[in-house]
C-alpha cells in the first residue's frame, strides 16, 4: 500500500539523516 | 528484460536509476518493490539505506520533496 511506502521511505532517510 | 520478474536491488541498479534523473525515496522504493524483488519489507528499508549511503547521492528538492541525484 502506499503508507507502507511511506513508512519505508521515512525509516529509510531517518536512517540516513543519522548518517550525515 | 521487464518480464523476467526478477528485480534485483543492488547499488549498480540504484546507480542507474539515480544518473538517470532525481527520484526521491519513495520513487526508488516503487522500483525495487517487495513482490518484485522477492525481498521483505524490512530488508528493503536495510539494503536501500545502506546502497544510499555508499552511494552518497547529492540531493536537491523539487516541488518540496527531496530527491536523489548521482552526477555521471
Amino acid at each position: 500500500s502506499s503508507s507502507e511506502a511511506d513508512e519505508m521511505a521515512a525509516a529509510i532517510e531517518a536512517e540516513l539523516n543519522d548518517f550525515i | 528484460t521487464p518480464c523476467s520478474g526478477d528485480i534485483q536491488l543492488t547499488e549498480e541498479a540504484v546507480r542507474r536509476y539515480l544518473t538517470r534523473k532525481p527520484m526521491t525515496t519513495k520513487d526508488l522504493l516503487k522500483k525495487f518493490q517487495t513482490k518484485k524483488t522477492g525481498l521483505s519489507s524490512e530488508q528493503t528499508v536495510n539494503v536501500l539505506a545502506q546502497i544510499l549511503k555508499r552511494l552518497n547521492p547529492d540531493r536537491k528538492t523539487i516541488h518540496d520533496k527531496m530527491h536523489f541525484y548521482l552526477k555521471e
